[in-house]
């Protein structure tokens, strides 16, 4: 990993006593190779590298006896500083029910998220309703059902023939009628590129004004996270994203990716298969992931 | 201007961009534009189509030698489907029974993901759509019994191919890495060659991790060949270049869309043409 590499860089390179420039550059090939290796997006990395070679030309660098430890403190501080801005709590309604959207590519958790987000509000004392609004995939309302179950928690079906726009209406005139505090809704997959249903999406936020739209991203996206992102926020101006199946051993370059180009923070990380694994995101150990 | 005689170092860094933001990767990357290099004494300077066909050739020559047939060879043939969450392996499952179905075969899907909620129904579904038949028992059952006694269904029945589905699991849990190995050993005991194809699937979008989830199931399952699934969406799929060439699996079937129809068999001349596209 680059923590170890840089002790047997600089190692050699204190043996030379002071640094230079030259020195520093080979440093960053380095970084620039972990973070690519780590899915980091091409064009973010040689932003981050330029911001890093400056700071690393500094005399906290030049004049240290660690210059390692220094150059891996920068990159750390970093990557934290790109993936701490934003409001990464929840932006609640002043009246029930605060209105969450979940969307994002096939297959990258919006369904099992769902879930587990109403989980963790009954957690916090807060009721949910969940709204299976994907009358697409084979048994997706089928599969939110049974983990409402699970929890105990409602789930809204509507009708079989609804749309999923007509689903999601009905379903905020039952959760203000019945005061749930969240409504969580969960949307079929789709990808960027399919602009029908990407309007689709567009006129569901446009008739329930969610307080609340978060992208959910599978945490192995590679280079395409942020023309992914990109896409989803231009057309709907998301409000965060949920980086999934950090629990494998995807360093997550994605997520450092997307708040860097279209700076909205991610506000939870999903663990695991279970509707407990779902915990809120900490800037600090998603740098150190991905550095390796 | 020209460093390099034929190539110059902007042409060279564009290359570069253009492989990493497909997946490729940067060991992969550096391995090409060396290849690049070694050969540019035959390019004229200042042509950027012959450099680009160059490219094409370099990465085709890579792919070429893969095996992307299914292996049909014993029947009846037992395939299964593995891999990470999410990644399509039930719509594949689904995909290929059809595709064999409408060849005239007789295939039985083994819906042996016991797990995730609604995963038979969802397989049911499939397999009503596909107009195959589908062996499924209890949820909550031990995946490995599933696939014994639907390979003894096999061995009674005059069945072609069987397509196990399995569940999704993390390459980096240990135990569901240890359930796939007890399922593969009940195919090896029940049916003669079985299984005949161990098919990973990969999500196109995937970066870097893909290698790793390909090490991972090949060293402890043997992997035959992968599926790309989710090719349709604006991902190009690079990271399979370095599975090949390095773990020698090579793509044998391509994902390209939610229909049933949107199975290809895989063509490393196409491939490389999107590559570059
Ligand atoms: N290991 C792991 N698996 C997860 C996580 N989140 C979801 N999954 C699994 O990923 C797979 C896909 O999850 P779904 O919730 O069906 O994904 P989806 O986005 O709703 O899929 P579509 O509706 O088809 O687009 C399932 O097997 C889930 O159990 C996670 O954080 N870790
Ligand atoms: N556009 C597109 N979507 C696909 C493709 N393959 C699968 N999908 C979609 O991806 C999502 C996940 O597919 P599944 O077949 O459920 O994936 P899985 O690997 O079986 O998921 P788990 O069993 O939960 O691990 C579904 O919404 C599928 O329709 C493809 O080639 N193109
Ligand atoms: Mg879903
Ligand atoms: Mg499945």
């Amino acid at each position: 990993n680059l923590t170890s590499k840089f002790q047997v860089i600089f190692k050699k390179l204190r043996r030379k006593g002071r640094l230079n420039p030259k020195d520093i550059q080979e440093a960053c090939r380095d970084i620039k190779l972990a973070l690519l290796q780590a899915d980091v997006n091409f064009r973010v990395v040689k932003e981050i590298i330029a911001n890093i070679s400056k700071k690393a030309e500094g005399k906290e660098v030049m004049q240290s006896l660690t210059p390692g430890q220094q150059v891996i403190k920068i990159v750390k501080s970093e990557l934290t500083r790109i993936m701490e801005g934003g409001e990464s709590d929840l932006n609640l309604s002043p009246f029930p029910p605060t209105i969450i959207m979940l969307v994002g590519l096939y297959g990258c958790g919006k369904t099992t998220t769902c879930a587990k987000l109403g989980y963790y509000l009954k957690q916090k004392g807060h009721s949910s309703m969940l709204v299976a609004a994907d009358p697409y995939r084979p048994a997706a309302s089928e599969q939110l059902k049974i983990l409402g179950k699970r929890i105990d928690i409602p789930v809204y079906t509507g009708s079989e023939e609804g749309s999923p726009v007509d689903i999601v209406k009905s379903s905020k005139i039952l959760a203000e009628k019945e005061m749930y505090d969240f409504l969580l809704i969960d949307t079929s997959g789709r990808l960027h590129i399919d602009e029908g249903l990407m309007e689709e999406l567009r006129l569901m936020k446009e008739e329930i004004s969610p307080n609340e739209v978060l992208l959910v991203v599978d945490a192995m996206t590679g280079q395409e996270a942020v023309n992914i992102a990109k896409t989803f926020n231009e057309k709907l101006d998301i409000s965060g994203v949920i980086l999934t199946k950090l629990d494998s051993d995807a360093r997550g370059g994605a997520g450092l990716s997307i708040n860097m180009v279209i700076g909205k923070p991610i506000k939870f990380v999903g663990v695991g298969e279970g509707l407990s694994d779902l915990s809120r995101f900490y800037p600090e150990r998603m740098a150190s992931r991905i550095i390796g | 201007i020209f460093v390099n005689k034929g190539i110059s170092q902007r042409l060279i860094s564009e290359v570069e961009e253009r492989l990493i933001l497909a997946d490729v990767g940067i060991d992969t990357t550096s391995k090409i534009i060396d290849r690049l290099k070694d050969i540019q004494h035959k390019i004229t300077p200042g042509n950027e189509q012959q450099v680009l066909d160059l490219l094409k050739h370099i990465v085709y020559e890579i792919l070429r030698d893969g095996n992307f047939h299914l292996n049909l060879s014993q029947l009846p043939c037992v395939i299964m489907i593995i891999g990470v969450n999410g990644v399509g392996k039930t719509l594949t499952a689904a995909k290929l029974s059809k595709r064999f179905k409408d060849q005239g075969m007789s295939v039985l899907l083994v819906a042996s993901d016991t797990f995730r909620a609604s995963a038979i129904t969802q397989l049911s579904l499939l397999a009503e759509r596909a107009g195959v038949p589908l062996f499924k028992q209890k949820e909550g059952q031990d995946p490995s019994s599933v696939v014994y006694d639907a390979l003894s269904l096999v061995n009674k029945r005059d069945i072609d191919v069987a397509i196990i589905d399995t569940s999704g699991r993390s390459h980096t849990n240990f135990n569901l890495i240890k359930e796939l190995q007890k399922m593969r050993k009940v195919c090896e005991r029940l049916i003669d060659g079985a299984p005949h194809e161990v098919l990973l699937v990969l999500d196109a979008t995937t970066g870097q991790n893909a290698f790793s989830q390909a090490k991972v199931f090949r060293d402890n399952l043997k992997v035959t060949g992968l599926s790309l699934a989710k090719l349709d969406s604006s991902s190009k799929g690079g990271i399979v270049i370095a599975i090949f060439s390095e773990l020698g699996i090579p793509v044998k079937l391509v994902g390209v869309g939610e229909g049933l129809d949107g199975l290809l068999t895989f063509s490393p001349r196409q491939f490389v043409e999107a590559l570059f596209d």
